[in-house]
């Protein structure tokens, strides 16, 4: 029955494809499904690109207010803060690996697709949200994943969000509850101008029966791998650029502080203290969530050392 | 596939001839196990009793023999070459591949020249060579060859047979690791218990001090 | 059991796993430094 979901039904599809009914509510779609196969080939590719945004394409259906994602597959380009190349380079590429999968009886079509932002968390930029309002004008159904392989590393687990984008001029009724996270202040401007034109969908995963075997095979070398790896060691560079970050931030706050002190008429009291609040709150809480991902590594060095350090012959 | 699981029929086949032969019979059938490429354990077939009865008998050269390959490395066979009986080739190439193990288990890091000491090699590349050709695709050893160090850094090593007396210093070292391993664990539950009281305390003053406003606000207005 | 007796004194030669004066500096200064971070967290927390 787990596998039942990887079953292609092609009428039920295009039935769906012709009825639409994501016109008239922009915020039809609210739940994701991602394989197993999909997740793992779309983190390894993002973490292969080190510091460079890559991206690429994902395959699947849909279920309801659902887009269910099979597979996914690289693209051979680079960096998608320039749209229009990435779309040239890859076309052919698209349309080929899109065929072919046809040939093999892959009937999924493409549904999104996804790109990285190492080490600055997952959202879209000004670009991604054009580029993927552009795709829910001719590609529909069409999602956007972003994923942070960067601090996927730091933080033991996969970060990643899925969106979709409104309509243009559309205003949605309420403020988007997402869950925090850390922006860069070199970011901060692209993320909160457009923040409020995209939603953030629910994001499950799922594994065949042939993934649970596979991944019990592996479950020892994993085990094993992260036994002998340490967060510490592989993102230094990325702890140095957030406590850089912190740093600035911290300038800015100051900043911002001084200014309110000689002009406390200019703003009412109580929207200053909020303000004065957020600011420094969310600085707090990402020196916080930094030292937590330094301290959980730490721990794990020490534990290790103690079990296989201690012992003498 | 595991040394020990590779040499475990061997050990069967060799301890059943053991037990069907006696005496001087025994000699071919001990040359035959110290040569067999795949065999690098013999404690099993000391212990087979018609093999421990050739203590003190004209035969008692095959038990030294046999003992000499379970503890034994090339240098005690050269310092007891007269006692012992003449060895053919593959038992000079296994008693060297035993004595690399015997190195392995007092030290991590082996340098080139104690190896070539210890085994007779005249160069380096001869002494590569028997360690990868030898040794690790024998599957005895995993390891990395560091020729700028001139040094091989042993990352595994498959145990040997246990020497007299051996047993003893393990377990007390088991004991030793279990002991570690109980009071790390200990350690941790009690810093979990300690980060839950913490986290509680904090939420108790958070939600005081927010009551202690909303008062001070009603007062005010 | 000869067999398993060999492969728990395999196992035992491998402890401790690593010992090294270089392993100890880095170890001890990635715990400073992680310490060192936990301590600006708590200026930035007050």
């Amino acid at each position: 029955a787990s596998d039942a979901i990887f079953y292609y039904d092609e009428a039920a599809q295009s039935k769906f494809q012709k009825e639409k009914p994501w016109a008239n509510d922009p915020h039809y779609f609210k739940r994701v499904k991602i394989s197993a196969l999909a997740l793992l080939k779309m983190v390894v590719h993002a973490r292969s690109g080190g510091t460079i945004e890559v991206m690429g394409l994902m395959q699947g259906k849909t279920d309801g207010d659902a887009i269910i994602v099979m597979d996914a597959f690289a693209l051979p380009v680079e960096g998608t803060e320039t749209r229009v190349n990435a779309q040239a380079d890859a076309y052919e590429y698209m349309v080929d690996y899109s065929q072919t999968n046809k040939q093999a009886g892959r009937l999924e079509n493409v549904v999104g697709w996804y790109h990285s932002h190492p080490g600055y968390g997952c959202w879209l930029s000004g670009i991604d949200v054009s580029t993927q309002m552009l795709n829910q004008q001719f590609q529909e159904p069409f999602l956007a994943v972003v994923i942070d392989p960067t601090r996927t590393v730091s933080a033991g687990k996969v970060e990643i969000g899925a969106f979709r984008t409104y309509p243009e001029g559309y205003k949605p009724p309420d403020d988007p509850v997402s869950e925090y996270q850390t922006i860069p202040l070199n970011k901060i401007e692209d993320f909160g101008v457009h923040c409020k034109q995209y939603y953030a969908l629910d994001i499950t995963y799922f594994k065949s029966s042939l993934d649970c075997h596979l991944l019990d095979l592996l479950w020892n070398k994993y085990w094993v791998n992260t036994l002998s790896s340490s967060p510490l060691l592989g993102n230094g560079d990325y702890v140095a650029g957030q406590i850089s970050d912190l740093a600035e931030k911290l300038e800015q706050a100051e900043n911002h502080l001084a200014h309110t002190r000689y002009g406390p008429s200019l703003m009412p009291s109580h929207q200053r203290k909020k303000e004065e609040e957020s600011q420094l709150a969310k600085i707090t809480r990402d020196s916080a969530k930094i030292t937590v991902e330094q301290v959980h590594g730490l721990m794990s060095q020490v534990i290790k050392d103690i079990l296989f350090n201690s012992v003498r012959q | 596939m595991d040394i020990e699981e590779r040499q475990a029929e061997i050990i069967d086949h060799f301890v059943k001839q053991a037990t069907a032969n006696k005496d001087a019979a025994l000699g071919s059938i001990i040359a035959e196990a110290t040569s067999h490429p795949s065999l690098f354990a013999f404690s099993e077939i000391l212990a087979v009793p018609n093999v421990a009865e050739l203590e003190g008998t004209e035969n008692t050269v095959i038990l030294d023999l046999l003992r000499l390959f379970a503890h034994g490395t090339w240098s005690d066979f050269k310092s007891n070459a007269g006692h012992l009986p003449h060895l053919v080739p593959d038992q000079v190439l296994k008693l060297k591949q035993l004595t690399v193990l015997t190195l392995a288990e007092t030290n991590k890091v082996l340098p080139y020249d104690l190896l070539m000491l210890e085994l007779d090699v005249a160069n380096v590349r001869e002494l590569e060579d028997f360690l990868i050709n030898e040794c690790m695709y024998a599957g005895i050893v995993r390891g990395k060859l560091d020729q700028l160090r001139r040094c091989f850094e042993v990352q595994f090593a498959a145990g040997r047979d246990l020497r007299p007396g051996q047993l003893g210093s393990m377990i007390q070292t088991l004991s030793n690791w279990l002991g570690t391993s109980d009071s790390l664990l200990v350690s941790i539950q009690e810093k979990i218990k300690w980060a839950d009281t913490m986290s509680e305390l904090d939420n108790k003053h958070r939600k005081d001090l927010e009551d202690r406003v909303e008062d001070v606000k009603k007062s005010l207005s | 059991e000869s067999s398993l007796l060999r492969q728990v004194s395999s196992l035992l030669r491998r402890l401790p796993a690593i010992e090294s004066e270089k392993f100890q500096d880095d170890f001890m200064m990635e715990y400073n430094d992680t310490l060192l971070i936990t301590y600006l967290a708590m200026f930035t927390n007050c």
